[in-house]
């Protein structure tokens, strides 16, 4: 999956991809303060594609408010909410919304589910459907943070990490490997990275498409970028 | 285009002028901003792929900002800090198979005009026996002045012209005016403001597509036809009424996975429809792959009804399985080639050709690219022309276009679309007729330098080669030219004489109109020419390709992949002056952008502002 740190403020953006062996789940946020809590599984392509490149997707999120109470799973085959004891499933296949003293879910027939939890977090996961035959590849899902800002400062995770903003500093810009793409330097988090000038797709307008968004790319899993390496946010279970 | 009802549109013409083949266009939009404040307005043309611009200027308030054709890197330069803050936007872009987007945008104060200036130029190539012309147009209102022309001039003759638009109503198709002399043609449509409405109340316009003029020469018989012009010659070459040479062709046909769906549907189509075509006097073979090798056959068949018709069963089975092997399959293809040769099973005249369809890189077997293509090229040792089919955009493209060209053929890229089917047939028509092979064309040495290619494989029915050279003596009153190949029956030889034309006698009532015409097909071919060496040459060809690419492209001032035009904007309001930067794209850049994969890397066409708004961040996670 591709990770993208978009920052109007700065006209900019980065990015970086993480992969590892299908199953794994990672953390994308983790804040101890108000007890969220999303963690992601990824499935990889059904078969070795030509290219020999494994593509590893997030397929099923966990996500827990602990303080609110809910707990909630959404995978590419449908959406759980559990509540009080209770648990609510909903399909992708249907358009609904659920509007709750805690919690506000809306979903999309086929595309997206909005989550909002109160004084929290603001979400939607996107549904890409791939064609059910194809050879290779198979549904998948995306994860867009809307509004962080309620987060305590003490947000992490692969994502929550950048929640409250990033320094950093490009310079040095140069030919890349090839031509046309630049590679550059940049200082982040105390040290120096060689970046490369690339693009992203954000999905949320144009769920098959996406839109192209210009970012600096964080070679190596986003090693220098990120808090310690990929492996510091594997876990062992969803929730 | 700009905020509706705040810009008029004054005029959109679009001037093309063809000297035998080589066509200069040059596309003018001027506008004015009746608003009461400054506003940005944008100029957006599509130009075909296999042009080169060639200027681009703007007038804003009395003020012309002229493009300025510079090296690619040392351009980068002028944006480097723009690519630092993150801002970027292409001004050159594709759109669709045949064309390339060009657009700019500019900041034009209360009440003022705009001019933008797009000059264009491009050596029409003939395929399946005709030019084409093709002009984009898509203005966004009625446009008081809107006028399309076009000016041909070909000493040939002209055999025939034909003009038509995808946008022409009953009531436009009489405004397409056309006249046609022996050897001049002149067309243009010019549609009142009335006329382009949707409605008679409407600000919709039916203006909104392609104008497409195809036409071709009286060929000239024997030698061709030799234009010699201001101290440079060009030699047009495609004779009439030459038998075609029977030809022996292995299709290799990539079945693996990945074209499973559409893609295996339209192969079998297509080869269905191809499988009909053949000539009874050729000969051809199938081979599929995947990780696996299959021919249908051991050896190749001569093309007669019972056999196409057991083919033709046979490709009926076709089905997807399995990874990509395809160093095996076409060395199979060439050991099968030669093995028939060598036991003369095969005509003696005849060529050998083998058509590789693929949809994917190779995973299986050989899968290091530049061993494959050395594999490939030694078995060929230059004895056979392989033809690459590049099916979809998870091909390597550049990889099969390296290949093809090592060994004496080309390569093409189908797109992933509906009418798939109809591409690959339309490639196999334009390569399965051979008329003659190893044609050379040969000049007296101490008469011409910097020639051209003159060696070609083979000469295709319905195509042309075309060869350009400078003169060394300016006075020649007469060029010795021979051209050899090898035909059907016999080989091919003629020679003869050819002399400068006097163009004030054959356009006498033009004014100086042609100038360095025939300088500039002969730089755009060479440059041509040049790129293509610098991919597929030893390591020191390419390097010198490039530096004389390069060079010439920066003296012709030609917009290549080697160099990029420059345009500084106006300073805005805020005192900022971003440069506009115009490249030209490769194929695997245009394949890039059209794969529009997630993690890709973005050319830095141009850096200028793009988020005029603020939004709050996003932090996001998704697939590629």
């Amino acid at each position: 999956p591709h990770f993208m740190i978009e920052l109007p403020d700065r006209g900019d953006a980065l990015c970086f991809n993480i992969n590892d062996k299908p199953g794994t789940i990672f953390t994308l946020v983790r804040d101890p303060e108000s007890g969220i809590l999303v963690n992601g599984q990824i499935i990889g392509d059904k078969k070795i594609p030509p290219d020999g490149k494994i593509n590893t997707y997030f397929w099923r999120f966990g996500i827990i408010h602990q303080t609110l109470g809910v707990r909630l799973e959404v995978s590419t085959r449908e959406i759980s909410v559990f509540q009080d004891g209770k648990r609510v499933k909903l399909l992708w296949s249907d358009t609904a919304s659920l509007k709750g003293p805690n919690v506000d879910l809306l979903v999309t027939k086929d595309r997206s589910l909005t989550v909002t939890l109160k004084d929290s977090v603001k979400f939607v996961i996107l549904l890409h459907k791939v064609w059910e035959k194809h050879p290779y590849h198979r549904d998948y899902l995306g994860f867009y943070t809307l509004d962080s800002h309620l987060l305590s400062p003490s947000v992490h995770g692969l994502l929550g990490q950048f929640y409250h903003g990033i320094e950093y500093e490009v310079t040095d810009l140069r030919p890349g490997e090839v031509p046309e793409k630049p590679d550059a330097t940049m200082y982040v988090k105390g040290q120096e990275l060689n970046v490369t000038r690339g693009w992203q797709r954000d999905f949320r307008r144009d769920v098959k498409n996406g839109e192209n968004v210009p970012c600096w790319f964080i070679h190596s899993n986003g090693t220098g970028l990120i808090d310690g390496d990929e492996t510091d946010y594997i876990v062992s279970g969803l929730f | 285009s700009a905020n509706e009802g705040k810009v008029e549109v004054h005029s959109v013409t679009v001037d093309c002028k063809v000297t035998s083949r080589f066509a200069h266009t040059v596309m003018t939009s001027r506008a004015l901003n009746k608003a009461n404040s400054s506003q940005e307005i944008f100029f957006e043309v599509e130009l075909p792929k296999t042009a080169f611009i060639t200027n681009f200027s703007m007038e804003i308030e009395g003020q012309v900002y002229v493009g300025e054709v510079k090296e690619k890197e040392k351009a980068k330069k002028q944006y480097e800090k723009a690519v630092s803050s993150g801002q970027t936007a292409g001004l050159v872009k594709v759109s669709g198979r045949k064309m390339e987007k060009f657009s700019v945008s500019v900041n034009v104060a209360a009440k003022s005009n705009v001019t933008f200036v797009l000059t264009y130029e491009e050596l029409l190539q003939r395929k399946l026996g005709q030019y084409e012309i093709l002009t984009r147009v898509k203005p966004k209102t009625p446009v008081n002045e809107f006028q399309i022309v076009a000016d041909i001039y070909e000493p040939q003759g002209i055999a025939f012209i034909d003009v038509h638009a995808t946008f022409l109503s009953n009531d436009l198709l009489p405004l397409v005016e056309k006249t046609v002399t022996e050897k001049k043609a002149h067309i243009s449509f010019s549609p009142t403001m009335e006329q382009q409405r949707t409605c008679p109340s409407c600000d919709g316009t039916l203006i909104d597509g392609d104008f497409i003029i195809k036409y071709d020469v009286n060929r000239a018989k024997n030698l061709g036809d030799i234009q010699i012009v201001n101290g440079y010659f060009v030699h047009f070459f495609a004779p009439p009424d030459l038998p075609r040479v029977p030809k022996n062709v292995v299709f290799v046909i990539d079945r693996s996975g990945s074209m499973s769906g559409k893609k295996i549907a339209q192969t079998r189509e297509a080869l269905l429809e191809i499988l009909k075509d053949l000539h009874e006097e050729d000969f051809f073979a199938l081979i599929e792959f995947d990780h696996m090798v299959s021919p249908w056959r051991q050896s190749l068949s001569k093309a007669t009804k019972d056999n196409v018709a057991e083919a033709m069963k046979h490709v009926h089975k076709l089905r997807d399985m399995g990874a990509t092997n395809i160093n095996d399959a076409v060395l199979r293809a060439v050991s099968m080639l030669v093995k028939d040769r060598q036991a003369k099973r095969l005509p003696d005249r005849s060529v050998d050709m083998i058509i590789l369809l693929t949809d994917g890189m190779p995973n299986s077997g050989e899968s290091n690219l530049g061993k494959i293509q050395e594999n490939v090229q030694s078995a060929i040792g230059g004895n056979m022309s392989l033809f690459c089919l590049g099916f979809g955009n998870d091909v390597d493209y550049s990889f099969l276009d390296v290949m093809s060209k090592q060994n004496k053929g080309l390569a093409r890229r189908i797109y992933e679309a509906s009418d798939a089917t109809m591409q690959l047939q339309g490639f196999y028509e334009e390569v399965s007729s051979p008329l003659l092979s190893e044609v050379d064309l040969r000049y007296p040495d101490n008469a011409v330098e910097f020639l051209t290619t003159n060696h070609f494989s083979q000469l295709f029915n319905g195509s042309e080669i075309v060869v350009a050279g400078r003169l060394t003596d300016n006075d020649l009153d007469n060029l010795l030219v021979e051209v050899f190949g090898q035909g059907f029956e016999d080989d091919f030889k003629v020679q003869g004489q050819a002399s400068a034309s006097n163009w004030d006698v054959i356009y006498p009532d033009e004014e100086y109109i042609f100038g360095d015409f025939t300088e500039r097909l002969w730089a755009y071919l060479t440059i041509q020419q040049l790129l293509e060496k610098s991919k597929s040459g030893s390591p020191d060809e390419k390097v010198n390709a490039t530096a004389k690419a390069l060079e010439m492209s920066l003296q012709y001032s030609f917009v290549t992949p080697l160099t990029s035009m420059v345009v500084t904007k106006p300073e805005t309001e805020d005192g900022t002056d971003s440069p506009l930067i115009a490249d030209k794209l490769t194929e695997e850049q245009r394949q890039q952008a059209e794969r529009g994969q997630a993690h890709q890397l973005a050319s830095p066409a141009l850096y200028t502002r793009t988020h005029a708004y603020q939004s709050p961040p996003t932090y996001f996670v998704d697939g590629d």
